[in-house]
């Protein structure tokens, strides 16, 4: 019945009882408290329509129609553990169950899967996206800087890549989200964003690859997809002290050596 | 045979987009993933060279590249072994550790003896579901390990016999007791 908590000494992030959905992020040191949620959609590609037909495919995304398709309303929460060490929160038969399976393809829906996050922050139609992990670039819906823009993808027409990390802001608060590798992302909403996992599709977009974009190449196999995303929700001015260390260590990461004899003793750097 | 230019060469044609965002075939795909495959296992053996020369102990060593999938034969197996965290950044790291193993309980002590908090954790559903039969690991054993700048930390992992388990236990009353 109680709402289920992880907490650390920076943060507590808050699940929803009735949904399992994370429902608030709260900085501890900073007192920052941002209401939350997330949750997986997918876009229906598009096979071509009366205005163009155009298909999705590997390089053209077209979903065929603004709105996703919300995956599950409910994420069936089933373990909290945690410790002074680690916290896990696994959320039960989320996506895999409906859609990622992909075996048979019987519905011949291609399906363009993503991770959204909303907000309540007030974001005036701008977001932020990295160049290759350099510099940050400013993103703003439905604007070109150098001409005027008439939009006629309002989903991918917004949509840029995300090589390490996608942020939105107000004035106060800044929530970030590091990638573990290139993606696509886009803020369709003010106050919310979303990453591109997966891309199942059934249709070629002749642009040249000549083939659907379906791993690993067989309709009847499934695939899943694992992966991760870091959150951060700090203020604007901290936020760069965060992110840009930690891409570094989760990019250029530690690398485990096993060995079953007697212990290295060498420490010094 | 040792080098990293193999590794640095397919490295070099995956920065074309069609590896970034997938606008290959199917079959260009696969031959990045071998290409890169071939590059690390040429660069395991550089590494497992410059762990010896800089250590002096000649001792195989093991690199699970399934440690994505939870999947690693040695950490299933074994019960004491030593783990080797190599830090390529010019600063020091904290790193959370996560090995797949089949037990349940562990002792896990840092490059200077002392006693490291860890967890054990279940492999999810999921998991299993990717590894197909790469592993078979129940468990996970999640500590947290620093590395110095440039350098490598060691850290040995025992599993504790269910014998070792009733004598800490008892240990512990006996202190309470006292």
């Amino acid at each position: 019945g109680d709402s289920l908590q992880l907490q650390n000494e920076y943060y507590k992030v808050t699940f929803d009882s009735d949904t399992g959905l994370v429902s608030q992020i709260e900085n501890l040191h900073k007192g920052i408290n941002l209401p939350i949620t997330q949750n997986f959609y997918w876009y229906n590609a598009s096979i071509g329509d009366a205005k163009s037909s155009q298909a999705s495919g590997a390089y053209i995304f077209r979903p065929d129609s603004f709105n996703p398709l919300l995956i599950s309303k409910t994420a069936k929460t089933y373990v909290v553990k945690h410790n002074a060490v680690y916290g896990e929160v696994i959320l039960g038969a989320l996506i895999n169950k409906d859609v990622s399976s992909g075996k048979g393809q019987r519905d011949r829906w291609g399906k363009e899967i993503i991770s959204r996050f909303k907000t309540p922050l007030q974001t005036n139609a701008t977001f932020y996206t990295d160049a290759n992990g350099r510099e940050i670039l400013q993103r703003r819906r439905d604007y070109r800087a150098t001409w005027k823009l008439e939009q006629t993808e309002p989903v991918a027409g917004n949509y840029y890549p995300v090589n390490s990390r996608i942020y939105i802001k107000d004035g106060k608060q800044q929530l970030t989200v590091l990638t573990d590798r290139s993606q696509g992302g886009s803020s369709i909403m003010d106050g919310s964003f979303e990453l591109m996992l997966h891309r199942r599709l059934l249709y070629d977009d002749h642009r040249g690859v000549d083939e659907p974009l379906s791993e690993p190449g067989d309709y009847n196999v499934g695939l899943v997809v694992r992966g991760k995303h870091i959150l951060f929700l700090d203020t604007v001015d901290a936020s760069a002290d965060l992110h840009r260390p930690q891409a570094q260590q989760e990019f250029m990461s530690p690398q485990i050596v096993l060995s079953t004899g007697q212990q290295y003793p060498y420490w010094m750097g | 045979k040792a080098d990293s230019f193999t590794l640095k060469e397919a490295m070099a044609v995956a920065q074309h987009h069609d590896a970034v965002s997938g606008t290959e075939k199917q079959h260009v795909a696969d031959d990045y993933a071998k290409r890169l495959a071939a590059g690390w296992s040429r660069c395991q053996v550089l590494v497992s060279n410059a762990l010896a020369s800089l250590s002096g102990i000649k001792q195989n060593v093991h690199f699970c590249n399934y440690l994505n999938v939870s999947a690693c034969r040695l950490t299933e197996a074994a019960s004491n072994f030593t783990v080797v965290l190599y830090n390529p950044l010019p600063r020091r790291v904290t790193w959370n550790v996560r090995l797949p193993m089949n037990g349940t309980s562990y002792t896990v002590t840092d490059p200077k003896g002392k006693t490291v908090p860890n967890k054990v954790m279940q492999v999810s559903a999921f998991t299993k579901q990717v590894r197909q039969d790469k592993g078979s690991a129940v468990n996970e054993l999640v500590f947290q390990a620093a590395a110095p700048a440039l350098g490598f930390s060691t850290y040995s992992v025992s599993r504790l016999t269910e014998d070792s388990l009733w004598r800490r236990l008892a240990q512990r009353a006996q202190k309470t007791q006292l």
